[in-house]
């Protein structure tokens, strides 16, 4: 019960709200109470439900400044079995602020404490950095999902960001592991994806999850309109290859 | 003499690191003496040159953490006025440690002094956040380019990154200004492309550039050879686009 899963890259713009957003609803779909939290001050999932900023009563912000329960932050979405936690941070400066006190890095571990059991995958959007916010994200979280977009510059991003996530994991958190990694907006007919694929599988090794999730014009679109994309084009390239995912990591489940 | 620009978005993934480089050398090609400074930890710059992380003496960790002078931090490029400083810094760790001191935010700007008028333009290139090392770069900066990605979370970001450069303006650079919004990643082909465009046209009004950098998978491929797309792909869409770029702002200039 409760696994939390972060999703996070210190690249920028590799897919990591889009995987939080329809992999959560992916989950939904198949039966399993699933909440998601936007650590990232874009609050990219509030508006990938339509939420605008007025309508967000407690989020992140203010469980970390306010001291909110956890409980009063959640917003349902139209799938019953989907819940949300808005960022609501309006800049890094909260990320400093709030984040300065002793034991800083735990506020998010222990905040999320009293609900862990309540659902069975609790998600983490992470921004694109190293900061507080993706620190407390990885010391809260059981596993760590990383998104890899077939390009050069993602690619040769990882080594860093690796480096970091291991000694993060030495010193706060031993149990963080590896949930997979997945290469997004790959693209079969272009060389650039192709060399990124092969040599991400080279290095990586048996980590990196057999699902791929095609470049997909329909999952840039979907956030327009409020939804995830298994909710509204569920025979979209872009939504099935994330219901995929969600029975690839169920079928691990299974096999522990 | 001596512009500085700034780079900058909050949002992850929108062609910061493209633009810096690619104008950059379109500067250089037309005969304009340019350096570029890499901000960001991720250190894209250095890879878009083929520098590995032991071909760098010295960067900007350097310049902030131990002082040395920005002259021994400058590394050529194949092209004679085209020179950069690679960023070297391992973490956001940097970010804190070495820019808690009285007057960090002025870091950037009094290291730079000593060379800002050996250049005519010098662009720096910001990680996709709102911390240290962004504030310093807007502190340092004349000017500010924004790229837009053609997407929906990139233009409901654009919003708060704007919210943000306005309160920094007026507290610590009353002197920076909107050099222009860049449209990028652009494929006229589809609605949501479009669609971004007219709002994003008809919100900033004059301030968005004529010029719009086309989706173009050799602008993706070039960083893999080591060099900018006008010096292997001159006459790729990607190439003559931000030529082009480069043309305006100096048609800027010579009208003002
Ligand atoms: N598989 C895909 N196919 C096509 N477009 C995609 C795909 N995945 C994401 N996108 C689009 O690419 C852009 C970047 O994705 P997204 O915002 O999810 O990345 P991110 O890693 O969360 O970015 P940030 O670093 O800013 O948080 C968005 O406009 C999104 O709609
Ligand atoms: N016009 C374009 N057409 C096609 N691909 C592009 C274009 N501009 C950038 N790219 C590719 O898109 C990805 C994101 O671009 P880039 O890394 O320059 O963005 P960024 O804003 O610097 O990202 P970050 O937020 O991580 O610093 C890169 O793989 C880059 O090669
Ligand atoms: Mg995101
Ligand atoms: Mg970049």
């Amino acid at each position: 019960m409760g696994e939390i899963i972060a999703i996070a890259s210190q690249k920028g713009g590799v897919g990591k709200t889009t995987t939080s957003v329809n992999l959560s609803a992916s989950f939904a779909q198949l039966g399993y109470k699933t909440l998601l939290i936007d650590m990232d001050p874009q609050g990219s999932v509030a508006t990938s439900f339509g939420y605008g900023r007025y309508d967000i009563r407690n989020g992140v912000l203010e469980m970390f400044t306010k001291d909110v329960p956890v409980q009063e932050c959640i917003h349902p979405t139209e799938m019953d079995l989907f819940h949300f936690i808005p960022s609501n941070v309006w800049s890094d400066e909260v990320d400093k602020r709030s984040l300065m006190g002793a034991a800083a890095e735990f506020k998010l571990k222990n905040a999320l404490a009293p609900i862990k059991n309540l659902y069975d995958y609790i998600l983490i959007d992470c921004p694109p950095s190293l900061g507080n916010l993706t620190f407390n994200a990885l010391i809260a979280a059981d596993s760590l999902i990383v998104p890899i977009q077939c390009e050069y510059y993602a690619l040769k991003a990882l080594g860093r960001f690796l480096k970091m996530t291991r000694s993060l994991k030495t010193e706060y958190n031993p149990d963080l592991r590896y949930r997979g990694f997945l290469l997004t907006m790959v693209d079969t007919r272009n060389n650039l994806s192709k060399r990124v694929i092969n040599k991400v599988r080279y290095t990586l090794q048996g980590l990196v999850f057999d699902t791929m999730i095609p470049r997909n014009i329909r999952l840039a679109e979907v956030p327009y309109y409020g939804k995830p994309a298994v909710m509204i084009d569920k025979n979209s390239k872009g939504a099935q290859s994330y219901l995929a995912l969600a029975r690839e990591i169920l079928e691990q489940d299974a096999r522990q």
